[in-house]
């Protein structure tokens, strides 16, 4: 059954949507059989694959009895889309009863047909990111070295302990990584240094994933960074950082 | 009374909080009383100010009888913050009679106090933000030269008509401002121009904030620009945006 992994951090344009297409890229280049989870309401990651106003979205499984909509990518990779309507049925969602378990049931009906679910998680700490998590075996925290993402961590790190506490006990952190880094900022190799110094029980990849403009040309492409340009650097971080997660 | 002015954009990252500080900073230097009020969750814009945990908070004065809270933060600049403790209010808020009015009517109280206000708005199209627009005059929005900026665009005017039509018929939309701009990046030109060419009706700011180490050195020592460094690009850009806003 699939390894399901939440990729999160409250705070906006990290990296989150980035990573998911990335990371399943490289894990659905192994081999492995990966499906990807909106459950962002501004529907970024669909956008990014060109599903715009999805006619079955991910919304519609939590609130009645579908099973969630699978759309085919590419060789082994899956996506189950979302858009802008998701935000309007947010509140049906908070609302129902057993809301914080209704992804982890739609996802047991399915987890037996993929190796890797990964499931990108919304700009806030609200039912979606809620929702993401309590059905997660671990998350992976995109991060700036920026101070914003200071003051994020411990906010962070205390809404999954309570996911731990209160819903769903074995879930684990695979890791944090560091994401839009500029090697030349003396800036980003300090609040680097700073973040891993105050929070050390967490685990921190090796691997950092640079700033670049590769990122940015393969979104207005709408394809993942090999399809766009497997020489990038960024793609090789991202397939470096698939292979570290498989080794974890 | 004062002009009040939402910086608003539902996409992460953008740089919302940091035009806020900036802009908030340009137009007290001008001599105006500005009041900017922290509408996020996260409060980031609270954090950028060292005011970590503050007792009265935002939420509070609209989920009871309390006047909004200000903290004196430099000369004619005042704050009133919020925390992560306002993120499990929200859906008090939420499920609050007259839920959308109540930062208007609270921010009625002390309008004549100042010349402007700018609220910091989260990155969600939710109750904050709506609150946050209801209350407004006006509202500026940071985007980003990006294929995610492109999308989120439409759904943003959507928001904004829904607002003007069932709550706040004045509201109007002062611009956008494209931010975090590498002049080096035809990518970024070009969807600049493609950003313009696409939404024709659309005032955007003559000024461009650029992509720069400036910005990030400036949180990290907590400071506004013109404090950290008033010789820097982005603070010279950020005048100019305030010189032209008020040219409006
Ligand atoms: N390594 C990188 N180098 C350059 N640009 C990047 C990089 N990673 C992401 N970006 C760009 O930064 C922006 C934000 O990235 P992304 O949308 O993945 O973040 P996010 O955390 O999903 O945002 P949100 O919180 O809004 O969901 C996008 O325009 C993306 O193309
Ligand atoms: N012009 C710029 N140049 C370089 N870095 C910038 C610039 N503007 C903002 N940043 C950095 O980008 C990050 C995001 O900016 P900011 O927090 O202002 O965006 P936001 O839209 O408020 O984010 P959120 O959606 O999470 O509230 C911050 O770390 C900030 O320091
Ligand atoms: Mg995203
Ligand atoms: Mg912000």
């Amino acid at each position: 059954p699939a390894q399901v992994i939440s990729i999160v951090n409250h705070k906006g344009g990290v990296g989150k949507t980035t990573t998911v297409i990335n990371l399943a890229k490289a894990l659905s280049l192994y081999g492995l059989k990966v499906l990807m989870i909106d459950m962002d309401s501004q529907g970024n990651l669909s956008q990014c694959y060109n599903v715009h106003e999805p006619e079955q979205q991910i919304i519609d499984s939590l609130l009645s009895d579908v099973p969630i909509p699978v759309v085919p990518i590419a060789d082994n990779l899956y996506l189950a889309p979302s858009d802008i309507r998701m935000a309007a049925r947010e509140s049906d969602l908070t609302n129902s009863i057993g809301s914080e378990r209704r992804l982890t049931i739609k996802i047991s009906q399915i987890r037996d047909q993929y190796d890797y679910i990964l499931i990108d998680c919304p700009p806030s700490l609200g039912i979606c990111t809620t929702c993401s998590l309590v059905a997660s075996d671990g998350c992976i925290v995109p991060i700036q070295a920026e101070a914003s993402a200071y003051h994020g961590v411990a906010n962070l790190l205390n809404h999954i302990s309570d996911i731990r506490t209160y819903a769903n006990p074995p879930l684990n952190i695979k890791g944090f990584v560091f994401t839009m880094i500029d090697k030349r900022l003396n800036l980003h190799a300090d609040m680097m240094g700073h973040i891993k110094n105050s929070f050390k029980g967490v685990h921190i990849f090796d691997t950092v994933i640079s700033q670049s403009k590769a990122v940015k040309e393969s979104q207005v492409a709408k394809e993942d960074l090999f399809t766009c340009d497997p020489t990038s650097v960024p793609w090789i971080q991202y397939k470096t950082l698939a292979t570290e997660l498989l080794n974890l």
